[in-house]
């Protein structure tokens, strides 16, 4: 069951391209399984990018690191490269490790595997076709890992001191930001690739999570689980646990040799604000006091385990911030929650919290509907410069029956459409045509006009067969 | 929904997570275009891929081979102006409308609803014990000017604000819940039902005798057609 992909990691839209070596090679017409079969079999092959408009793959001999070589973007093509050529981290004793680190854990050149001089050795190319240039290899399996000669005459050999991929990214928190290359479970069991449905099939598909990172068949934590995991390449073990260090241990074994650390830093969620009044993005940082759903029903104590029964015991997500019967947000929810104490109500949104204003707002303000702005704020509320109007002249959108009351200068928010929320701006974010910009309307500006509804007439929409109740027996 | 009792909305969308979860409601205003709340979405530029809006059925889990339910991808998420609430759910294909998919208009610009017309919401939400939990549910409510709502229900703090609108208190417990919010206050005007409000989180599930507090969507339609023009 294990595909023989397992063996390569993947960059999408990406293909390698050669200085030197002007000539296409040639495309095999194959699935991607045989492509990776193929190059795996091939002891020159080290790459292939797949050709997914024409279904082909060309196999290719060297990877992203070699010199000369150019990675390219090109959306028809997803680059395959041997694993063991482009991780930075060893597996086992780096036996298979096929890096470019040329350098002892002490910085000394290392001499190249095919010279005697000034160590003479028995390790020659020609028996041991892995020992390339002069990069960190372990060809007589030394349990202590990567090795090389040195240019030091005085010091024949020395250890590389490359990590370990269980040590080479360490955990913060349950691990759903971790990015490392550890591919196997605690149990030594293969990982099945996040982008294959076989031996077991799942609902983590790469392309549904972009935010997940579930690269090739590395461990990762897309379900908040208390530590990565992977499905396995074993068809009768579904998923298991990865076994990766904590960074927690990795700081107390240096606190040991006298480095500090930032521990409160450390128990932070990564890359997320903590806020108490009001909640940004998901709330994952919410830390206030709400307690309730939104309809008011209190919240269960997270530990407690009724009337609901749950995994998430505070002692197993230190970082969530679990205290009490919060809302927070510990399984990256669409906002906080919290299980309720009605037994027949197992979670709910804490929505009664706001949302934190991401507005970013400029001083000054404008009267009216801003048609008469004429100021040089040229940024969104969200902070997204506005592009020159001049740019979008030959092709407005908008129907401007009148002249402008005020030129459309430079990249300036305007508002040549007296559009009621003020003036706006077409955007330099390609996703985001247009948004309003950061001004405020002057105190007391704002007026609601009353409209009649003798005259409005409605034709497609809002229609619908209303059955009227039929007599049943 | 609180109360109220099952019906057809057929404009009505449930919005989905990747885990396929139900979290919040919608309406749908063009083939390819929903209205909802900001308060459901973690952010104006979230990556959606994963999400779905599923319309075409009554049922809150519907069988997958249900011939009557559509899913379609949601491609993009554009936020309203500031002090709206509002956001513009783009669909990644426009959905057919048929008996059970249909379009909702929008108001007219900064139109105001009468009082004493008569409106409902619809939801797949919590329905606070009141039964009906898998399907769709409607209630139904009047309308009340916001001089009255903020002068006979809402203190001095806490007015009624021109881009809001109010529905009249019921002496029962009835009204919109967790899991409804981003769905249509819809109002029937000219024979045509009409997206007058947006269904918006607020402190307790229908609770009786107090109105009802939506998002007036006809200060908006000037947005919501130039996001779907632009």
């Amino acid at each position: 069951y294990r595909s023989a992909l397992n063996d390569y990691q993947r960059s999408k839209g990406l293909e390698l391209v050669h200085m030197n070596e002007g000539g296409v090679k040639q495309e095999i017409l194959a699935d991607i399984q045989i492509c990776a079969k193929q190059c795996s079999d091939l002891l020159d092959c080290r790459s292939f990018d797949y050709n997914w408009k024409s279904q082909s793959c060309r196999l290719l001999p060297w990877t992203q690191n070699f010199a000369n070589v150019l990675l390219q973007r090109n959306v028809q093509y997803d680059l395959y490269q041997k694993k063991d050529y482009i991780r930075d981290c060893v597996v086992g004793h780096g036996i298979t490790y096929r890096g470019t680190v040329s350098k002892t854990k002490n910085g000394r050149t290392c001499q190249h595997w095919r010279l005697k001089f000034p160590h003479d050795h028995k390790f020659s190319p020609t028996h041991w076709p892995e020992l390339e240039e002069n990069y960190c290899r372990n060809p007589d399996s030394d349990p202590e890992g990567l090795w090389c000669y040195t240019t030091d005459k005085n010091i024949r050999h020395q250890y590389c001191g490359i990590k370990k991929c269980e040590d080479a990214v360490c955990l913060t928190c349950n691990g759903e930001d971790y990015r490392g290359s550890v591919d196997r479970t605690e149990s030594g069991k293969e990982c099945q690739r996040w982008d294959l449905q076989a031996p077991h099939t799942h609902p983590y598909k790469p392309e549904k999570y972009p935010d997940k990172s579930l690269d090739d068949n590395y461990c990762r934590n897309p379900d908040s689980s208390e530590r990565p995991w992977c499905y396995t390449t074993d068809p009768n073990v579904e998923k298991e646990f990865c076994q990766i260090t904590k960074c927690s241990k990795i700081m107390e074994v240096e606190g040991e040799q006298g480095i500090t650390w930032d521990w409160a830093e450390k128990q932070r969620l990564p890359n997320v604000e903590t806020t108490s009044t009001c909640f940004k993005e998901r709330g994952e940082g919410y830390r206030g006091k709400a307690n309730t759903t939104t309809s008011g029903i209190p919240c269960q104590r997270w530990d407690s385990q009724t009337p609901h029964v749950h995994r998430f015991l505070p002692e197993k997500y230190p970082c969530k911030g679990l205290d009490e019967n919060y809302c927070r947000n510990p399984d990256g929810s669409e906002a906080p929650w919290c299980f309720t104490t009605l037994p027949g109500m197992r979670m709910a949104y804490c929505f009664q919290i706001k949302r934190c204003t991401d507005d970013v707002v400029e001083p000054g303000c404008y009267h009216g509907n801003g048609e008469l702005y004429n100021g040089r704020v040229s940024k969104t509320r969200k902070g997204i410069t506005c592009r020159k109007w001049e740019e979008k002249r030959n092709d407005l959108e908008l129907s401007l029956d009148q002249p402008y009351l005020v030129p459309l200068e430079g990249n300036y928010c305007r508002n040549p459409d007296r559009d009621s929320h003020g003036p706006w701006c077409y955007t330099m974010d390609p996703n985001t045509p247009f948004d309003y910009c950061a001004i405020k309307p002057c105190e007391g500006e704002k007026v609601l006009t009353i409209e009649g509804a003798e005259n409005i007439v409605f034709d497609s929409c809002g229609k619908r067969n209303d059955r009227s109740s039929q007599r049943t027996r | 929904i609180v109360g109220g009792m099952p019906g057809n909305s057929p404009w009505t969308v449930s919005l989905r997570n990747r885990q396929g979860e139900h979290f919040c409601g919608g309406s749908l205003v063009k083939e390819n275009w929903v209205i909802s709340t900001r308060q459901c979405f973690s952010s104006c530029d979230a990556d959606l891929s994963g999400y779905q809006a599923v319309m075409g059925t009554l049922f809150k889990n519907p069988s997958p081979d249900d011939p009557d339910r559509q899913s379609v991808p949601i491609s993009k998420i554009v936020c309203g102006p500031s002090d709206s609430s509002l956001v513009m759910l783009k669909l990644e294909r426009p959905v057919t409308l048929n008996s059970r998919v249909a379009l909702i208009c929008l108001p007219p610009e900064r139109y105001i609803v009468p009082e004493a017309t008569k409106c409902e919401i619809a939801g797949w939400g919590d329905t606070g014990g009141t039964g009906h939990d898998n399907v769709l549910k409607i209630a139904i409510f009047h309308i009340i000017s916001n001089d009255e709502c903020n002068k006979n229900y809402r203190s001095q703090r806490n007015k009624v604000l021109d881009n809001e609108m109010c529905t009249k208190p019921v002496p029962v417990d009835v009204g919109a819940c967790e899991g409804d919010y981003g769905g249509p206050l819809a109002c029937l005007t000219h024979d045509c039902w009409v997206l007058e409000g947006v269904i918006v989180p607020a402190r307790g599930c229908g609770k009786k005798n107090q109105p009802a507090i939506f998002t007036r969507v006809s200060v908006y339609v000037d947005w919501i057609n130039k996001v779907m023009k632009m």
